[in-house]
């Protein structure tokens, strides 16, 4: 048998095709495969794709039968899993895996000489992050392949400023057959290695492709927005550069309970130690230390002077951990800092605010109601600044975390435990460190536009990108006027863009890269994650409409979302079974294997846990 | 450079040019009182050994010492200090910056209309020609609107100008182009010949502007402006 036959089974092809459009991407993962035994065989098909990702289609032929997905509303998939369940014949498709992925996985058994042939497809709207545009793929084939390729085309009508493309996996061979290149408004990545180059030494027959592929790419920014339109739908691209950061107030709320003993608050002094260096003259700060209690290193914000940032390190040093877990005090008073600070002109006029609180735990002293928590820091912050929840672990209720946090106009990050813990916090700083504009609203003429995402956001940051898609309402529309107000650190800005809705049109029609109805689906794949995360904060009513719109998008642009199902119905000899793929929450990890004490008085554990999750 | 000096009070106006080379700058405002001052740099045609090169605005600095404020404009980009803080804007923007004491309104690939305090504003014109035509590239015009809001201690090439100005234009004579006649021309106590021409004001249509009947001044202005040309050239833009 060839090298290329594993337990009986030939993969002839793998063929991962990635177009993107304008930040959107379309992505196809199609495998075939034989069954060279004399047996039934099982073959298996696993992706791990972003979470940030909908599943949109998954097929599967064997002999020539096609066997579809089905995206269905999660409970009616569920009924019908459960029934299924009853009769012992499903398996849920999809789990999280790692901090970025999800696992997509599935198998069937095949008959002797059959062939079978597995094409997945998902979609994503890629995220500036630090000033580029990241696609990751997770590559891990179980065995030397006849034909494996992955292919990127990318086309951005702003034209593409950098393109790069690397593998952990790769080597000089492997360079070889990796092409990288961009010309104008296209790019062009495309990764092809031989069977041969497949190999993990000269004679084996295991796999040296294991490891991460990613693409990462930006756009030419001569003009600080674009807007594309196709059939109806339109698309407003915002990232200006050059202008001044906004001097920004901070107040690091930092869990220092008993819990957070040995190499986690190693690793979140290490974390608060870098991000001082990085911190700007015109900034201020403080820490607020909470446990049982709360402690302050400073009553009121202090300047970041290099005299104050060394005072500031040699505290960080010497932070001890101690006793339970107070979130509330903690983070009231640090809200009450930053009001005070605001009412007093201790701070510039033209300065942000923020609040980022870093915990491993539960709150399990003072006010520990969630609710009540959630509602006490609504209430002092009333919307003036944005609180960013770092979760250190899965320990925590990470719901909890993410809702206060999305209330508040941030957002929650986990913090996993692993080597790199300090970086993560660090790279979250470096995310929300520079502020190029704050309070930005986009508008649009009421009479002409329709449907729209998002249009304010509390900060623009340096390196990021607002994206505001909708419909055109008037399809004749012959052109409209786009504003984008702002305060930047010295001055108020309105950015204008004048849409010639024709000649946008026209202009990306005739381009071969893009596929139909992309700004379409991109509206739509926006909208429903907007939905789903306003969903988290609303109860009721309105969280039943906001339900029931996203299922409806979620439904007809056949997206697996949080609210829908993919059905997958396999032949298994002879009886079909059912098969689910649901998206994993962010929420809820898999099981974790180990019991945690979070309460404890006084005497932190003797050695640190270690535990391992589902992923 | 060409300069266009409107004289309402005689319905007329006045041209000269200033040719000087490439990279020298010109103190073209400078008001003590209100602490504006605006400077030009030049720039000549993109191939260097032309007989007769003209000669355009590239760069121009606009300072207001009171307000701690600087704006540097150029072909390509256009930069705002305030302090040491600097904001940095494209040609390729549309976007109105409101500050305090300034609004500057950038129109994509047109104009800029700087307003420093209570009223002054400048317009600055980007004159952009066809990227591979072999002699000329982008040159920026400056305009002055209510320039009766800057003081009277206002100089410059141009803000010499602001006070209202005197002269009377008599003999008029056949010039060496038929089109074009000249004359004599009483100025600052100077007695001048002048050519009756056609200087170009491009606000309105920055593509082919509208024509302005003007006397033209010879020889760098020399006459008609304080002291001679060269005492207007500056080290720096700023």
């Amino acid at each position: 048998l060839p090298d290329t036959v594993l337990n009986g089974i030939e993969v002839y092809s793998t063929k991962i095709s990635c177009k993107v459009t304008s930040r959107f991407a379309h992505n196809v993962v199609v495998t075939r495969a034989v069954n060279r035994a004399d047996t039934a065989k099982e073959i298996s098909f696993d992706v791990e794709l972003p979470k940030t990702a909908f599943i949109t289609s998954f097929t599967m032929t064997i002999d020539g039968v096609t066997y579809p997905g089905n995206i269905k509303e999660k409970e009616v998939a569920k009924k019908q899993y459960d029934k299924a369940v009853s009769q012992g014949k499903t398996a849920g498709l999809v789990k999280a895996s790692g901090r970025k992925l999800e696992k997509f996985t599935v198998s069937v058994n095949v008959a002797a000489g059959s062939k079978v042939t597995f094409e997945l497809i998902y979609e994503e709207l890629l995220k500036r992050h630090l000033g580029k545009y990241e696609m990751f793929l997770k590559i891990q084939p179980k065995q030397l392949i006849n034909h494996f390729e992955i292919e990127a085309d990318i086309f951005e009508p702003q034209g593409i400023s950098s393109l790069d493309a690397e593998a952990t996996f790769m080597t000089n061979d492997l360079l070889g057959v990796l092409t990288k290149s961009f010309s104008g408004k296209k790019g062009h990545v495309s990764f092809k290695p031989t069977l041969d180059q497949q190999r993990s030494c000269s004679n084996c027959t295991t796999s040296l492709l294991n490891g991460d592929f990613t693409i990462t790419y930006d756009v030419n920014r001569e003009s600080p927005a674009n807007v594309q339109i196709v059939n109806g739908y339109f698309v407003h691209f915002f990232a200006p550069k050059d202008l001044p950061v906004v001097p920004k107030n901070v107040v690091f709320v930092i869990d220092v309970s008993g819990s957070m003993y040995g190499r986690k608050l190693v690793q979140t002094k290490e974390a608060l130690l870098k991000i001082l260096e990085d911190m700007k003259e015109e900034d201020y700060l403080n820490f607020i230390l909470f446990s049982s209690d709360v402690t302050v290193w400073k009553d009121t914000l202090i300047k970041a002077t290099p005299e104050n940032l060394k005072e500031a390190k040699d505290f960080v040093k010497n932070i001890q951990d101690q006793g339970m877990t107070n979130i509330n005090d903690g983070l009231m008073r640090g809200i009450k800092m930053l009001n005070e600070a605001r009412e007093a002109n201790v701070i510039p006029k033209r300065s942000t605010s923020l609040i980022i609180m870093l915990t491993d735990g539960e709150a399990n002293v003072g006010e520990s109601r969630v609710e009540k928590i959630q509602e006490n820091v609504r209430n002092a912050i009333e919307g003036k600044f944005p609180l960013y929840n770092l979760g250190f672990g899965y320990n925590l209720n990470y719901d909890f975390l993410e809702k206060m946090a999305l209330e508040n106009h941030g957002l929650a990050r986990r913090i996993y435990e692993d080597s790199d813990a300090d970086l993560q916090m660090q790279g979250f700083y470096d995310e929300v460190a520079n502020p190029l504009l704050v309070d930005v609203e986009v508008q649009y003429p009421e009479n002409a536009i329709a449907d729209i995402t998002q249009n304010n956001y509390q900060h623009f940051y340096d390196g990021s990108e607002i994206v505001v898609a909708g419909r055109l309402v008037d399809q004749d529309l012959n052109s409209f006027t786009a504003d984008v107000k702002g305060q930047g650190a010295l001055n108020d800005l309105t950015f204008t863009e004048e849409v010639d809705v024709k000649e946008t049109e026209k202009a990306l029609k005739e381009q071969k890269y893009i596929f139909g109805d992309f700004i379409e689906r991109l509206w739509a794949y926006l909208t429903i994650q907007q939905l789903l995360e306003k969903r988290k904060n609303v109860q009721g009513e309105e969280k039943e409409n906001l339900t029931a719109q996203a299922l409806e998008l979620s439904l007809k642009y056949h997206f697996v979302t949080p609210l829908t199902s993919m059905v997958v119905t396999k032949p298994e000899d002879n009886i079909e079974q059912e098969a689910v793929a649901d998206k994993p929450l962010e929420g809820k990890p898999e099981p974790i294997t180990s019991s945690y004490a979070t309460q404890y008085h006084h005497q932190p554990p003797a050695k640190p846990y270690y535990y391992v999750d589902g992923d | 450079p060409h300069f266009i000096i409107r004289v309402p009070e005689k319905e007329d106006a006045l041209c000269f040019n200033i040719n000087e080379e490439p990279g020298v700058v010109l103190n073209l405002i400078r008001d003590p009182s209100t602490g504006i001052s605006i400077s030009g740099q030049i720039i000549g045609e993109k191939k260097v050994n032309v007989k007769n090169q003209k000669t355009y605005f590239g760069r121009l600095g606009i300072v207001n010492t009171r307000a701690d404020l600087k704006i540097e404009v150029t072909t390509q980009k256009i930069t705002l200090w305030k302090g040491l803080d600097q904001t940095n804007f494209t040609w390729m923007n549309t976007v109105m910056v409101k500050q305090e004491g300034l609004s500057l309104q950038i129109n994509r690939k047109k104009n800029i209309v700087v307003s420093i305090g209570d009223g002054v504003s400048f317009v600055i014109i980007l004159h952009q020609v066809w990227k591979n035509l072999p002699y000329h590239h982008d040159f920026l015009g400056l305009y002055t609107v209510d320039s009766h809001r800057m003081s009277v201690q206002t100089h410059g090439l141009l803000g010499q100008f602001f006070h209202p100005i005197d002269f009377e234009v008599f003999d008029v004579r056949p010039g060496s182009d038929p089109s074009k006649p000249d004359a004599t021309m009483m100025v600052k106590n100077h007695k001048l010949t002048v050519t009756r021409g056609w200087q170009k004001d491009y606000r309105k249509d920055p593509r082919h502007g509208s024509e302005v009947p003007c006397w033209f001044i010879h020889n760098n202005g020399a006459g008609l402006i304080d002291g001679s040309h060269t005492d207007y050239i500056v080290s720096d833009i700023f």
